[in-house]
């Protein structure tokens, strides 16, 4: 199973919707200072719900929302993250929990999307256009082996993280993953 | 709960061992600060690199605790394999030659997963089968310029060093 | 004693603003969150990148935060220069063109100052006059191998990418 | 003013007597991850006063002290700063005041030592092989600049230190300069 495409539209600094293809196998990210590359981590943890708003590095949802440097916040942002299950690393049966049914199970779509009303902001989670829980997504993902204590995702800094932090919640990563 | 706890540690600090011995020239371990009441206390890393005395975490140099902390890392996803990984500069105190054992490390593993790295040092960007560049448009948005296959050739990761 | 600090916070400021304008494209200045209590409160930085709304250090991409920091300890040097200065790796998190602005900085306070620099990064390494290569030994000693002047040719900075 | 040659015995992981000279302009320092880099750093600071013993990534005195894989730690160690002084940064008047007679003004020696005995660790100060305090040497210095809060060295890790420390810190660092 890979990941074999992530689209973003209003996150972050991808004010434009941008659609990048992902393949197999081994493929680094490079760009300047400031381009936007954490910011397309971020999208990922943001679209399968692996991290809390802190992890995105953004003090609340409403930053999440693309910015531009003169007008306001758009309203809305969404990710998708489009999975590639020939292996069947995610069941149909599993599929059909999540979404309630089976459209195609080679390619699984997983969306999320927070939206500015005038009063509040709501988050919508979909699972091929249908919608679905955050939990949903979670218990999906987590069959194929992406958790967020699983360390698949190391952000900038977790490393020093690593480091620096006190024995005890060095152990506290392992008593997570166990 | 004690007993899962142990059994994971176990394992981990044995995939822990393997991956530091092939990272660097040494031997290292997870070590529990009181393995009697693992939940009482913490957890650190012993390591001892080639010819050098053993040392904890604590006491190693910049570059030796991110290549101790990164094998940490690679442990736990041995222990717990995912379907894909994506790294966001983990190797910023490494040297050129740990660098390159990290790269092809990552290379190893991606012969049968998907592994997604950002870095801005070249020879980990070389690496890789393919290259994204992204950059900052004048209106504050990012644009991904191309995914460049990489065939060893000029690369398109012009940023990096 | 508040005007003291008033007095080398509004000069650090200004060298501050001319520092960090000239390495990013952008204006940027020191903040403090209370200016009538400022001994009751902090201080933080704000920056303009070209092109992007003003944010403070915190919401900064990992970069853009070292550069931000960068700019402030030769906003401090400027206040109180020095005969000598030593950088021990502070370019890790910078992208190439971003090592090549600070190096060209350093090279230029190098004109009548002393500046050592300990860098990983091979366009950091690449523009010192000189450079002094250090190696670990079998039997855990140091040793530093020749101190090559550097005519911009193949450097003694083999261990750099 | 310039430091013109760095001499380490003992010190940290320079187990045998290391002299390298150094120049006026731009030096770089390369070399594998563990090599000694950032010893040599420790090693001026710990020459001329200028950081705690925290500061050099030493818990105690003692872990200065050259420790070879297989045997006992020395039991001396010592750092000389060789510092040109044509330039007359530091006047006649101040080494007469540090040292109590000026040797040659044109070139001052400074040299830390500490030394183990069967009881305990000794460290000592001279300056032109005359017996000092560590006042003598940082008032010394500082009238030519160079003071612990000017950040005119700056460790590994202080940059992150910088963006990691709270407000109030921050404004600490401005504080303490004034
Ligand atoms: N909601 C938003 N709207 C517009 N721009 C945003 C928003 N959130 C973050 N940004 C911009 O994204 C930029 C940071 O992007 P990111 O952290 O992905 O950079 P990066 O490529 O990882 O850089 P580095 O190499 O320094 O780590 C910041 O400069 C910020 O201006
Ligand atoms: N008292 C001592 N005796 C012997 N070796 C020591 C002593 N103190 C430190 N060391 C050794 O010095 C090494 C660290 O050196 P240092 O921190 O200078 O490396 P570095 O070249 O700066 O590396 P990096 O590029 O990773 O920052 C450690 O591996 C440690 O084994
Ligand atoms: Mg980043
Ligand atoms: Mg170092």
């Amino acid at each position: 199973m890979h990941i074999k495409e992530l689209r973003l539209d209003g996150f972050k600094s991808f004010g434009e919707a941008t659609s990048i293809p992902f393949y197999e196998g081994f493929t680094t990210i490079s760009g300047p200072n400031g381009s936007g590359k954490s910011n397309l981590i971020d999208g990922v943890l943001f679209a399968l719900g692996l991290a809390r708003t802190r992890g995105m590095r953004a003090r609340r949802l409403p930053d999440l929302l693309y910015n531009p440097p003169d007008g306001e916040p758009v309203k809305e942002a969404s990710v998708e993250v489009v999975i590639d299950n020939e292996s069947r690393a995610i069941t149909e049966e599993e599929i059909r929990k999540a979404a309630g049914e089976v459209n195609d199970p080679d390619e699984i779509v997983i969306r999320r999307r927070i939206k500015k009303t005038s009063s509040d902001y709501y988050s919508y989670y979909y699972v091929d256009d249908r919608s679905v829980n955050l939990s949903d997504i979670r218990e999906m993902l987590a069959n194929a082996g992406v958790t967020p204590e699983g360390y698949n995702v190391v952000m900038q800094g977790d490393v020093n993280g690593i480091i620096n932090m006190g024995p005890t919640e060095r152990r506290g990563i392992i008593e997570e993953i166990a | 709960k004690e007993e899962k706890f142990m059994e994971a540690f176990t394992a981990i600090d044995g995939f822990f061992q393997e991956v530091f011995e092939e990272l660097s020239d040494g031997t290292g371990s997870l070590v529990l600060d009181d393995p009697e009441e693992p939940f009482e206390s913490g957890m650190t890393i012993e390591a001892k690199p080639a010819d050098k005395p053993v040392e904890r975490l604590e006491s190693m140099s910049g570059g030796e605790k991110s290549l101790t902390a990164l094998s940490f890392i690679f442990a736990i996803q041995r222990y717990t394999p995912a379907p894909f990984y994506f790294f966001d500069e983990v190797d910023e105190s490494l040297d050129a030659v740990n660098v390159e054992k990290v790269a092809q490390m990552i290379d190893d593993i991606a012969d049968d997963t998907q592994f997604v790295v950002i870095s801005h040092r070249s020879n980990m960007v070389e690496k890789a089968d393919r290259i994204v560049g992204v950059t900052m448009q004048h209106d504050n948005v990012s644009r991904v310029t191309g995914v460049k296959a990489n065939d060893g050739g000029d690369a398109e990761g012009a940023a990096a060093d």
